[in-house]
């Protein structure tokens, strides 16, 4: 299968709701300069796959929601007073048969993460069971090299390569 | 157990090699580098660890921790795309990987992306170098506005350009 | 013991601003960002930690941990500059430290080695990215000569060519 | 002052003597592919200003003399079989004055070091104390920045940041 396109509200940098389509390419790139905002792509497109927020340079999943952050004494304008309080990002994936899924995942007012597949709430367990039938593997992560992080791979100690190869086994 | 796991290092093992030679060959060296996975423990695999040996081409150290910073992400793409044909997952998504690589390196790597990108196997790359982002078949630019304090997005068809 | 650590600490939190307005200063946002050097405990300094926060150029947030790597290149540098400032070694050694940087940032950080290059002060810098390199005074090429299985030396004056 | 002149002899891929001059040159650029030796020009630099092995990418001395390392199965040609047993790095340094310092540290066949100022043999301490009243503070090291490390320097702790401030003042 091939990612779609992917949609993000509130989600790091990203205010309101932005979406990406990548049409049938199967080499996208994206650029852009230091801080626009890339890696937070990166990290949408982890997340909505279920990644763990300490793995997205986060400590709670509210960090991961848009912050319009006024500093301290500007004045505080009633447009922009409402923080965002929830975020979500959705991929479309469609699958090698030509069945479209839609991923959503939402971080909820209360901090909790909620789950869809086209649109229907399902658990994490459930969500998790219908990528894992697309071989997209998160606990293996072998897919996703976050930035600064692949010349480790190369030096890792022998158990952890042990232990990478066994998880994709 | 013990039976997946084997079916797993037996592929690899047996991949990691011509992977790094795809990587890594040039008109000055056609044959590439060497790279093995041994076990370190032949009875229990699982219980110990996997070495990773990767020797770029007429190099002579076997030793990972002597290879310079672009070296050893060269023979790190190696390995993770090694990993990565045992159970292939249906995309990759790659964050300025090549930021310690040489422009002949980008290039190779660049090579290998777009002779492997397709239907089994979809690349997402984030990079500041031109040498890796022409390559591709659509180009997302995301820039800052100012203005609303927000990432914005803008999607490009490279396909419809001739070859830079 | 105090005294001393004082001394250095009131000079360092003296420059760091202007030494990071400096590096991120640009048309678009003349005045750069801010950043400031505060310490944790006020009694015993030297007991506790001092907290470094830098914000980039019309961004709003103070958190180290949330800036991108370009930026956290950045404030480093900001913070390494200043930190010299106070007892300047006669020089720097600096290897590939434009890895993360987009081309603006080359620029500018290129610049602002050109100015504070002198007598005072040597820069020996290892690049990939011609947008730093050319700017240097005495260019030093290292290639390998695969004959004798060694490392061997050029070395060029850049100033008898005219500017790139 | 400033570095006039790299001289390496044996020391990491650098087989042989080979000699840099810098001139009066106050910003110079080291360039050339990956893997070639830039870092081990910077490791050398390190090496003769009294940096520890741990920090040149080696766990022992011995490690930064040139090997040659013939592979299994090659014949070891005479020319070839000996292996360097020493190697050394001398740089010349003009100080602000004008008088000209010449450092050399040398491993010696045993594996130690050996410290020489304008060619007479020093102890360490004394090597330090010469290279202090220039300002060139080993221990701070705040003025070299090796591959990969220029990010950390703005994350550092609290607690890593003041010791560093600390050994400055
Ligand atoms: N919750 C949030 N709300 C708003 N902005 C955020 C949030 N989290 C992070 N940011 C902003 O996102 C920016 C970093 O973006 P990102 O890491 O994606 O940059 P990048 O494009 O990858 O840059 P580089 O090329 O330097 O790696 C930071 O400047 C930070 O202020
Ligand atoms: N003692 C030694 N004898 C011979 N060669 C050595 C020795 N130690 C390291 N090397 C070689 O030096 C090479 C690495 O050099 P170095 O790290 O300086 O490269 P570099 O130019 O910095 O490359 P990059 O641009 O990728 O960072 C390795 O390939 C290694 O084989
Ligand atoms: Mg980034
Ligand atoms: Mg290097």
């Amino acid at each position: 299968g091939t990612l779609k396109a992917i949609e993000l509200c509130n989600f790091k940098s990203y205010r309101d709701t932005h979406r990406v389509d990548l049409g049938d390419s199967s080499f996208s790139a994206i650029i852009g300069p230091n801080g626009s905002g890339k890696s937070n792509m990166m990290d949408a497109i982890s997340f909505v796959l279920g990644v763990r927020s300490s793995q997205l340079r986060s400590t709670q999943l509210k960090d991961l929601i848009y912050r319009g952050r006024i500093m301290r004494g500007e004045e505080v304008s009633s447009t922009q007073s409402q923080e965002a309080t929830s975020a979500y990002v959705l991929v479309e994936y469609e699958k090698s048969n030509g069945d479209l899924l839609k991923l959503k995942r939402t971080i909820t007012p209360s901090g909790t993460s909620e789950y869809r597949i086209n649109n229907k709430v399902t658990s994490s367990g459930e969500y998790n069971a219908t990528m894992k039938k697309e071989n997209i593997l998160v606990k293996a992560r072998n897919f996703l090299v976050f930035q600064g992080d692949v010349e480790q791979i190369a030096s890792q100690s022998p158990q952890d390569l042990s232990k990478l190869i066994e998880i994709t086994s | 157990r013990c039976d997946k796991f084997n079916a797993a290092f037996e592929h690899i093992s047996g991949v990691i090699d011509a992977t790094y030679k795809e990587l890594t060959r040039s008109d000055a060296f056609p044959l590439g580098g060497s790279a093995t996975l041994t076990v370190e423990d032949e009875h229990e695999p699982y219980l110990e660890g996997i070495k990773y040996h990767a020797m770029p081409p007429m190099k002579r150290f076997r030793e990972m921790e002597l290879l310079s910073g672009g070296e050893k992400t060269m023979a790190a793409l190696a390995l993770l795309f090694s990993i990565h044909s045992f159970h292939p997952s249906p995309f990759f998504v790659l964050d300025e990987i090549d930021a310690a690589l040489d422009n002949a390196n980008v290039q190779r790597v660049a090579n290998y992306i777009r002779k492997h990108a397709g239907s089994k196997c979809q690349f997402i790359v984030i990079s500041l170098k031109r040498g890796l982002y022409t390559h591709g078949e659509c180009l997302v630019g995301i820039y800052r506005d100012q203005e609303v304090n927000s990432s914005k997005i803008l999607t490009m068809d490279l396909r419809s350009y001739p070859d830079t």
